[in-house]
C-alpha cells in the first residue's frame, strides 16, 4: 500500500483493500471513478475503526487524497454533483459487467474476465455511498462475485466452467 | 488519561467527519 502514498494498511481496514487497489489502478484512465472508490473506502472506514491512532493516521492520509484529487477533478460534473457521480460509477460497473458477461457467454474463460466481474461488484459497493442499492444493482453484484469465484476454481482445479 | 484519550480521539473523529461533509458538499 505503501505505494499509494498511504500509511501500510491496519489490519481493521482489510475489508477495503480490494477497492483501494483497483482506485490505483483506475487512477489514469478512470480518475472519477478511483476518486468514489476512495470515498467508499473513506467511509466503510470509518464505520470500522476511526478511533485507534493507526487507523486514524491512515484515514487521515486518505482524506488528504481525496481533498487533493476533488482539487484536480473541481471542473467535471461528476465530481460536484454527487448525482452526476453514481450515473458515471454505475455505467462503469455496468460495462465491466457486459464486457466479462460476454466473454462468458461467448465460453472464453480468462483472468481478466474473472477481475472485470469481480471490479464490477466492487463498483457497486461503490453505488452504495450515493444511497439505497436498486434491486438490479444487487442482482449483478451477486451474480458478477459468485461467477468470478466460480470460474477463478474452475480454471484453478483445470475444468471448463459451464 | 482515559478519558483525554477519548476526548482527543473524538475531537479528530469530529474532524474526519466534517472533512468528509466538507467534500460531499453537505456544509
Amino acid at each position: 500500500m505503501a505505494a499509494s502514498g498511504l500509511p501500510p494498511l491496519p489490519p481493521q481496514f482489510k475489508a477495503v483493500q480490494h477497492i483501494l487497489r483497483s482506485a490505483q489502478e483506475l487512477d489514469k484512465r478512470e480518475p472519477v471513478v478511483a476518486y468514489y472508490c476512495r470515498l467508499y473506502a473513506m467511509q466503510t472506514g470509518m464505520k470500522i475503526d476511526s478511533k485507534t491512532p493507526e487507523c486514524r493516521k491512515f484515514l487521515c492520509k486518505l482524506m488528504d487524497q481525496l481533498e487533493a484529487m476533488k482539487k484536480q477533478l473541481g471542473d467535471n460534473e461528476a465530481i460536484t454533483q454527487e448525482i452526476v457521480g453514481c450515473a458515471h460509477v454505475e455505467n462503469y460497473a455496468l460495462k465491466m459487467f457486459l464486457y466479462a458477461d460476454n466473454e462468458d457467454r461467448a465460453g472464453r474463460f480468462h483472468k481478466n474476465m474473472i477481475k472485470s466481474f469481480y471490479t464490477a461488484s466492487l463498483l457497486i459497493d461503490v453505488l452504495t455511498v450515493f444511497g439505497e442499492l436498486t434491486d438490479e444493482n444487487v442482482q449483478h453484484r451477486k451474480y458478477a462475485r459468485w461467477k468470478a469465484a466460480y470460474i477463478h476454481n474452475c480454471l484453478k482445479n483445470g475444468e471448463t466452467p459451464q | 488519561t482515559g478519558s483525554v484519550g477519548t476526548s482527543v480521539a473524538s475531537t479528530e473523529q469530529d474532524e474526519l467527519s466534517q472533512r468528509l461533509a466538507r467534500l460531499r458538499d453537505q456544509v
